[in-house]
């Protein structure tokens, strides 16, 4: 379903040129259930924006279900983001200004579900990340690790083919962590396919297949 | 050097009350290394920004260097904060329109120093946390760890007495999280009192004393 053939990325600050992706190849196909590993400023991130269609490649081709991302125009490349892709941010991402239940209900928004379905479902999701007691509560009247389940509950409402998490157990204790992964799991026997940035090797074992990156540079290791 | 009695606190939205701690009793000495644990939403941010004077307790005696904190009023408080403590917020907090280093530099800003040893010194705890060439870089042009690290190097930089971490090492890999915390234990081992809260028990088995939270009670574990 991904297919990745010699990406790079670049980031410009100033004059200044980082290279941050050296040509990098990956293929995920659909049902996959990966993780990403690697130190702090080794590209994950990067690559996950990428592979979201959040952020173009400096050079290297990109297919997404057999689409160029190259041939995708910023309508379409929306179209696609919001159609097959869930993402969990890695800083979140909520709106400050509207309730845990508001800001799961938002992808529905756009996908034209009727209120009261869209209630429902938010309300549902919220429920199964364990934060049922906390759907009024703005993003600052909640801890950091029940905003990251709010953002994972936003991710997972649009039942996506395909979930990008970055580092969504960071804020969470080894059980609520622990928790996600199963759900996580669930869904990938469901057939969706999820690729999920972690630096926690416990978590990342749950994985089938493990990638590593270093200095932008990856490698698969046997699982 | 810190001495908690019967500390309540609860939060009020609209007409409905929540109280987070109940009756924590704690004492901790000049150069305790003390690690806080509990799953996420247990309240061990509430009970970190009490301790750091950020937010007043709904009930209870508080005493901080033998001062009682009621009796202390809004610039006092803020003048025990600046002086004593460093907190490393668990959302990081750094100001997004300044480079890393300027954001380090703030704190020795309100404490007078001349610019030029500023800079020295904010420059110097940058590259003890690994972001020697990272220090002109807005915080949105650094991943998620460098971040936090940015935030860890801003706390550090006056030499507090109190290092106070809400999670310090949430978005790090396992051996930059580590080289962070040896960061710690040679501050503790020049006298500092060291609170740090983590998910992780590797982290927390390298404190002295281990404290867990649960529903806002406090119990003390044998380490
Ligand atoms: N907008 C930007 N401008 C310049 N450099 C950037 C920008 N965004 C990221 N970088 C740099 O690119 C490198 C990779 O960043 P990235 O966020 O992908 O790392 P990461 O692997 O996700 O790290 P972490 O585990 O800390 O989140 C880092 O060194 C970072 O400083
Ligand atoms: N401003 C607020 N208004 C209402 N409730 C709040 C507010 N801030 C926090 N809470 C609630 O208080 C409880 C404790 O929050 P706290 O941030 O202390 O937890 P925590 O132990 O730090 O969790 P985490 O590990 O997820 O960071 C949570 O249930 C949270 O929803
Ligand atoms: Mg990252
Ligand atoms: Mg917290």
């Amino acid at each position: 379903v991904l297919n990745m053939n010699n990406i790079c990325k670049s980031y410009y600050m100033g004059a200044e040129e980082l290279e941050v992706l050296h040509n990098v190849n990956l293929k995920i196909h659909t049902g996959d259930f990966l993780s990403i590993l690697g130190p702090s400023g080794s590209g994950k991130s990067t690559l996950m924006n990428i592979i979201g269609c959040l952020d173009v490649p400096t050079a290297g081709k990109y297919l997404l279900s057999g689409n160029d991302i190259d041939d995708l125009d910023e309508i379409e490349l929306a179209k696609v983001r919001n159609k097959e892709i869930g993402f969990v941010f890695q800083s979140f991402q909520l709106l400050p200004r509207i309730s845990a239940l508001h800001n799961v209900e938002l992808p529905l928004i756009y996908s034209g579900l009727p209120s009261p379905e869209r209630k429902k479902l938010a309300g549902e999701i919220l429920k199964r990340v364990g934060l049922a007691d906390k759907i009024q509560n703005l993003p600052n009247q909640l801890s950091g690790g029940q905003q990251q389940r709010v953002a994972i509950a936003r991710a997972l409402v649009t039942e996506p083919s395909i979930l990008l998490a970055d580092e969504p157990t960071g804020a969470l204790d080894q059980k609520t962590g622990s928790q996600v992964v199963e759900l996580f799991e669930q869904l990938n026997r469901e057939g969706r396919t999820i690729i999920m940035i972690t630096h926690d090797s416990n978590i990342a074992r749950r994985a089938r297949r493990v990638i590593h990156i270093l200095d932008g540079h990856l490698t698969e290791v046997e699982v």
